[in-house]
């Protein structure tokens, strides 16, 4: 559907929930950690499969909480400037379920986002400086 | 910044590009508008160009809107979730969400809890995707991989400029000036090409 600017939406578009998306069950995840199994994880399992977070793809992911997806959080956090935590915390959901573009973060287990990163190339980066001439 | 594996690029006989919309999805002119836009964000700062032409099939650059499995192994997923896709080059695929509710023009801040997506900045984004760069962890960027709803972001980074200018060099008329700084972010995957500061 297009609209030709703002004003031409209709008043139902802009009611809350009408429509949510498909990742928005992963609110229900806020607080999971390591060792927890909770039914949808193994969709968010999905999810950074899909993004490139988690490389093998299972014929079923479980519901586990466990150091692959501890790890892809981690990964997720670091690419999107967040605190590395592992967990499910709120701003990390909240990042999450952001609308965003398909083609992955990390393409065959290579990124230069910012977990792509080696700590030297930064510490040299952050001790950098110049001059204006 | 950031390249796809390999640092693929437009080959430099290939400065002009050319680009088509899929038939079928019959867009208005407002709607086209809209990728011209986009186009001349991206061919503003490299020497490359970018003309609309009628024949699809023969086009550098093919944009459809689609739905659901689409045939490229990359299903869209209704209403927000992911809103468009790119292919590295030299495929020029570039496809969006047809369940997406696209705004294309005017400022769409007012609407942030809608579903609305602007679509010039998911354009200008999937463009630089088309051109060779991958996603940024600068925030201001156009490469950073998320937009939330209500969000108009069509501006080039400085992070944005100096990745594309890496593989095509700058436009012999770009003054060097962007609308935002941001911070340079990133190396290059195994690439031999020199950074040039």
């Amino acid at each position: 559907t297009f609209f030709l600017n703002i004003s031409s939406i209709p008043p139902w578009f802009v009611i809350p929930d009408v429509t949510k998306s498909a990742w928005d069950i992963f609110q229900n995840l806020s607080g999971c950690h390591a060792g927890d199994k909770i039914d949808g994880i193994s969709k968010l399992k999905n999810y950074f499969n899909e993004f490139g977070y988690i490389p093998t793809s299972p014929a079923n992911f479980t519901d586990d909480f466990d150091d692959a997806l501890e790890s892809a959080i981690k990964t997720y956090q670091k690419n999107f400037n967040l605190n590395e935590t592992g967990q499910l915390d709120n701003d990390t959901l909240q990042q999450i379920i952001k609308p965003r573009c398909g083609n992955a973060d990390i393409v065959n287990g290579s990124t230069t986002m910012n977990s792509g990163k080696t700590s030297s190339y930064n510490t040299t980066i952050a001790h950098f400086h110049t001059v204006g001439h | 910044y950031a390249f796809f594996p390999g640092t693929p690029r437009w080959p430099a006989n290939m400065l002009d590009l050319t680009y088509a919309f899929l038939p079928g999805n019959s867009l208005t002119d407002d709607v086209k508008a809209v990728f011209s836009r986009a186009f001349v964000k991206w061919s503003t700062v490299i020497p490359l160009t970018f003309t609309e032409i009628d024949s699809y099939s023969t086009a550098d650059i093919r944009i459809g809107f689609f739905v659901g499995d689409h045939g490229d192994g990359e299903p869209f997923d209704g209403v927000l979730g992911t809103l468009a896709h790119a292919f590295s080059p030299p495929s020029g695929r570039f496809h969006l969400d047809g369940d997406e509710n696209w705004v294309i023009s005017g400022d769409i801040s007012s609407n942030s809890g809608s579903t609305a997506i602007d679509l010039e900045s998911v354009a200008v984004h999937e463009i630089g995707h088309v051109l060779g760069l991958g996603h940024s962890s600068v925030e201001d960027s156009i490469m950073y991989p998320t937009i939330s709803s209500g969000t108009r972001k069509v501006e080039l980074a400085s992070d944005d400029i100096e990745g594309i200018q890496i593989l095509y060099g700058s436009n012999p008329n770009y003054n060097g000036s962007s609308s935002t700084t941001s911070t340079n972010q990133s190396d290059t995957n195994d690439c031999s090409r020199p950074h040039v500061i």
